[in-house]
Order: structure tokens, then C-alpha cells, then sequence
């Protein structure tokens, strides 16, 4: 029977939604999933989800909560991490490519938990060309941070514009650098200890309105 | 690491996207919209053994040639993740509380031979 060849058969198809499910209820301690006795529209969920997060406080004059909902949402990416020399943390964000839509980046910000060991740190953030240092990509330095002991914990370090370029691309990886003038492997010891303490970075985007072309006779 | 293709047998990922809405989940889980289930699959021969990520390098390549005329076949070697991802979801759960957790590695990223 002729069928697509990227397509898994029927039985195959079957066989993996079965294990995406067992896995999924198992991961979630459910014994079955759960039934919800009044459905929730999605549009709903979705608004009153948008609502929380941003808060009374953080809409700006001039734009009605509906629109402000309408205009952007939010990516946050964890990173995996590379300790490609002792004073340099390597960052590698993968986007899904299921957001292949044109997106405009409003605000970015990398988080990540330090804890400073000696009187004081200074970090210097890169934004690595692809392959990073190893492949002899070029750097562009995005920010340094002077940090003290006291400092110790989450921080988060702003990261625009130069992002923005990564973003109108092709390229769904991006990767920063993080290098310091003594010894990283403290920082990266602490990133690797917990999966709690993964770097993640969070980008506010907003999907680009599709240009109006003016036509003239 | 490989992904799958059909002009080779040896160990690779294969990906595979479950959309909740065709199994007709989507009414609880909120987000993602799907589960990328990928998985591992094919023939992990002796010269690859022993080297998740497969060989990365000339010298691995000829180290693990070393090894493989060395060592004769005394055990099964199996095409296994060697990296994985969490994925973090947003549901009800069944007293229609939206709950938000990340579950540790879920998503195989990459594969190799053990």
C-alpha cells in the first residue's frame, strides 16, 4: 500500500502515542488523565494566564489590556552548558522551529544563579557566532557585570539589542559566552549541581503584523 | 549524534511529534500544544561502541577502530540516549487547578552507542 515515507505507519503511529501517554501520566504521578467536569475555553486560559503575569502595574498608559494581550508573549529557553575553558561558561538556547513566525523582540533577559566565591566576580557576556569560540566565530560583547558576594543567587542581566539580528534569522540556536577573569568552574559547579539552577534566558516578543503593500495605477 | 535517515542502518534519532490534539488531549494540557517523542534506534556495530555522541574526531575514529580489532564481541552494545531535555507543561489536574511543572529529561536530544 503506497504511503508517505516520512509518515510512521498506522501501528507505529499508534504505538508512539501510546508510549507519549504512559510516559507523560507517569512523569505526572496521574493514574489517568484527568477529566474536567466544565471545559475551559482555551482562549479563556490563555487571557487569564496573560492577565496574571503581567499585572495591573506593568500595562503601560495608553494600551488596553485586550490589545496589550494581543501584541506579544513571552519564550523562555533553558540552556544546556559548556565549560569550553576554565574562565569561559558556554550557553546553547535551541527555539523551537514551531515558531517559525516573523517575531519582533521587545525585552531579553538571561538569568542565572551565581554564587560569587571570592570578594567579587566580573562577569563579561558574549553573544557567540555559530560554533562559538572553539570554531573561531566571532563575539560580541553584550554586557559586564562587576558582582560581590553579596550579590549571590538569581540575577538577571539584560541582553538587548544585540539579540535582535538572531531573532529576524534563520537560525533557531543561540549561543552566549560568559567569561570572567579568574576561574568560572565555581559558577559552573553550581549550574551543573541542580537542574533548579539551569540558566534560562526569557525574550518578549511579539509576532510582526504582515507588511500592507500599496499598490499604485 | 545522527538523525535518522534512510541511506543509513546505524544508531540515530529518530523524531516523532505527538500532537495532543490528535489523541484528544488537548482539554487538560494547556501547553505545549505537543510532545516531540523522539527516540533512538539502529545498529550500534563494535567500532562505535563505547562512544555516545558516535566518533566525534579522526582520533576517536582510529582509537575506536584500536579497540574494536582488540576486543572481540563479548557483549551487546545498544543505540541508547545520551542526551536528553526537560519539557515543562501547563495543566488541569483533576480538580481543575492549572498546574506548571518541568519534568527532567523528557526530550531525547541525542543518541549514541553504549
Amino acid at each position: 500500500e503506497p504511503r508517505c515515507p516520512s509518515c510512521p505507519a498506522g501501528s507505529e503511529r499508534r504505538l508512539l502515542e501510546e508510549v507519549a501517554k504512559k510516559q507523560l501520566l507517569e512523569k505526572l504521578r496521574l493514574r489517568d488523565r484527568p477529566r474536567l467536569a466544565h471545559a475551559v475555553p482555551r482562549a479563556a486560559v490563555a487571557r487569564a494566564l496573560r492577565r496574571l503575569q503581567a499585572g495591573g502595574a506593568h500595562r503601560s498608559a495608553g494600551v488596553s489590556g485586550e490589545e496589550e494581550e494581543e501584541q506579544g508573549y513571552e519564550i523562555i529557553s533553558f540552556a544546556e552548558t559548556d565549560l569550553t575553558s576554565p574562565s569561559t561558561l558556554g550557553l546553547q538556547f535551541q527555539f523551537s522551529q514551531a515558531q517559525d513566525q516573523d517575531i519582533r523582540i521587545l525585552q531579553a533577559q538571561l538569568w542565572l544563579y551565581l554564587r560569587v566565591p571570592r570578594a567579587s566576580l566580573t562577569l563579561r557576556i558574549f553573544l557567540a557566532a555559530e560554533g562559538g569560540a572553539e570554531a573561531g566565530g566571532n563575539r560580541t560583547l553584550l554586557g559586564e557585570r562587576r558582582l560581590s558576594t553579596a550579590g549571590s543567587g538569581w540575577r538577571s542581566f539584560p541582553l538587548l539589542p544585540a539579540p535582535r539580528s538572531f531573532f529576524g534569522g534563520q537560525s533557531r540556536s543561540l549561543r552566549l559566552e560568559l567569561e570572567s577573569r579568574g576561574d568560572l568552574r565555581d559558577v559552573t559547579a553550581q549550574v551543573n549541581a541542580s537542574r533548579s539552577h539551569q540558566p534560562f534566558l526569557v525574550a518578549k516578543v511579539k509576532v510582526k503584523e504582515p507588511e500592507h503593500h500599496v499598490a499604485k495605477r | 549524534s545522527l538523525r535518522c535517515s534512510h541511506n543509513s542502518n546505524l544508531c540515530c534519532r529518530k523524531d516523532y511529534y505527538v500532537d495532543f490534539r490528535d489523541i484528544g488531549w488537548n482539554d487538560w494540557i494547556i501547553k505545549p500544544e505537543g510532545y516531540q517523542i523522539n527516540y533512538c534506534v539502529g545498529q550500534c556495530p563494535l567500532h562505535v561502541a563505547g562512544s555516545p555522541g558516535m566518533a566525534s574526531s579522526f582520533h576517536t575514529a582510529v582509537f575506536n577502530l584500536v579497540k574494536a580489532n582488540n576486543v572481540q564481541a563479548s557483549g551487546h552494545s545498544c543505540c541508547v540516549p545520551t542526551r536528553r531535555r526537560p519539557l515543562s507543561i501547563l495543566y488541569f489536574d483533576r480538580n481543575s487547578n492549572i498546574v506548571k511543572t518541568d519534568i527532567p529529561d523528557m526530550i531525547v536530544d541525542a543518541c549514541g552507542c553504549s
